[in-house]
């Protein structure tokens, strides 16, 4: 639709500027609370010294997010929708305007929690990783299969609390790849820190230096 | 909108059929995997020798959720939207010609699992109960308010993992009442029946009998 294209038209902006500046550009999706910001917590806390990190923030409401990625100072700038349910290329591109992109290396925008709507919004990343929870429920890739068709990579989280779900490892990874064969899945657990290395040398890997 | 104006003159016609058969009815809503299925089962196991239940289940994509439902042996239809994030009132209304609504005392239409977009989309429901989870975090109710503002009931679910998360009840009550102070709160574990009665209680007396 005419939305759409006029978004992609953007979003290919997008993609040009940060060529340009030498930026790698992670597009960060999941579902409320399934552990974005807590994953870029722990990802900018073991990366910064070595990586020069900035980060947009997406919500409908409240720079909460903005506020706990600012405590570990790496440049971050807050979008709030007021109301729409996923960010879009030209939010993006406005929020630039406030990092000066020369200085980064990594980007990551945190999406609005939605496993449908951002789906379909390009922002210019270079990759869209999606982030599921142990506590979800093992079937949402097959229940919300857009979001995982679309994305390179998937984290999934809370590793530590698989003791107490009925969360089916096995089964969810079969789902995934029946819904998208090439995508890498990580397993991690923000909170612990288990699984966290691999992720850090996926996103050092696409890094330029 | 236009599009919102024409959903709610049908959300309307769906109320008065509602009204004219005597079902009460409950739109279920929250995040993907907070657990409007499970307790959908709780309630129906525990409450189905005394209420006649029906259920129309909303998904973006497979049945598993009637299926799981149908095990129950009540009425159940799915909705299948194919991409859309939320219900809408024609689609419930064409659900409604696979139900027989002069059998039921009480009918829950449990929604796409997303914190956003279906708070607008009145569906002819009589409440809107919203599901938040012990393992999404305590800020939701102001990270996503509309959803909270307009409901009638929270149910807090999944208490039994409370010692696994770093949730802090007293918080999330807090947010709740900002944003919705009217809000009546439910805490429960679908999972181990704690805290169901009370809610089958505030269930028990809305249905007509
Ligand atoms: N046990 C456990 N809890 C986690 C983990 N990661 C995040 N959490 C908790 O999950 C809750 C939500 O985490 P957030 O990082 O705020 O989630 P989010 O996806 O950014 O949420 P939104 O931005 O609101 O959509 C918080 O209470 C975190 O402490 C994990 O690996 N294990
Ligand atoms: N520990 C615990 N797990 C629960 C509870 N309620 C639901 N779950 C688990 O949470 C996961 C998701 O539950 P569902 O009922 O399918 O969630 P849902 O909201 O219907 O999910 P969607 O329809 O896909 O949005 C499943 O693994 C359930 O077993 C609870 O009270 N405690
Ligand atoms: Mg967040
Ligand atoms: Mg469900
Ligand atoms: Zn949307
Ligand atoms: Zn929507």
């Amino acid at each position: 639709r005419k939305v759409l294209k006029k978004n992609d038209e953007i979003a290919e902006e997008n993609r040009n500027t940060f060529g340009n500046q030498g930026v790698f550009v992670i597009n960060l999706l999941s579902s409320p609370g399934a552990g974005k910001t807590t994953l870029l917590e722990r990802t900018i806390s073991r990366l910064r010294g070595e990586v020069k990190l900035g980060v947009v923030e997406g919500d409908v409401q409240t720079d909460r997010d903005a506020r706990r990625i600012s405590k570990l100072d790496v440049p971050v700038v807050q979008i709030v929708t007021n109301g729409a349910c996923h960010l879009e290329a030209k939010l993006v591109q406005d929020a630039l305007a406030s990092l000066v992109l020369a200085d980064l290396d990594l980007l990551f925008i945190e999406n609005v929690g939605n496993l449908v709507c951002p789906a379909s919004f390009d922002l210019g990343e270079h990759k869209k990783v999606v982030i599921a929870s142990t506590t979800e429920g093992d079937d949402k890739p097959i229940k919300y299969p857009n979001m995982f068709h679309v994305s390179d990579v998937c984290v999934l989280n809370k590793i530590d609390l698989l003791p107490h779900t009925d969360f089916d490892t096995a089964q969810f990874e079969n789902f995934t790849r029946e819904i998208n064969p090439s995508l890498t899945i990580f397993r991690t657990s923000a909170k612990t820190g288990e699984g966290i290395d691999s992720w850090l040398a996926w996103l050092k890997s696409h890094v330029k230096k």
